[in-house]
């Protein structure tokens, strides 16, 4: 018998830092009609863009190993800017799922 | 403290 929790699988997306901007919109943070982050729109020849592999759609569980989750939309989107901008690392991991 | 049926919808933040 299958569980009655639809199992989501997750999907680690590495975007290597390689244009000026990320280039992802956001919407969603805890207290919200949509709790987690999910991307509204990716920007052409944006690093997001470029990597290919994220997709409209996606909900943000992670980044950079950091959790999303309970965090309100300014704290979520000062996250991920600050994954951007820092020079320690040249990519930055996003763990996404599909939404349903 | 009053428990909503509905959340309010997000801001959108372009990063």
């Amino acid at each position: 018998t299958g569980s009655p929790v639809p199992v989501l699988s997750a999907t680690l997306v590495q975007v290597v830092k390689n244009a000026n901007t990320l280039g992802i919109a956001i919407e969603g943070g805890a207290n919200t009609r949509q709790p987690l982050p999910r991307i509204v729109t990716i920007q052409k020849g944006g690093s997001a863009h470029n990597c290919g592999q994220l997709k409209v759609g996606h909900i943000i569980l992670e980044v950079n190993g950091i959790s999303l989750r309970g965090r309100e939309h300014k704290d979520a989107a000062r996250i991920i800017a600050e994954a951007f901008k820092t020079k320690e690392k040249d990519h930055i991991d996003f763990l996404v799922v599909e939404p349903r | 403290r009053e428990k909503r049926l509905t959340l309010p919808p997000s801001e959108i933040t372009l990063l």
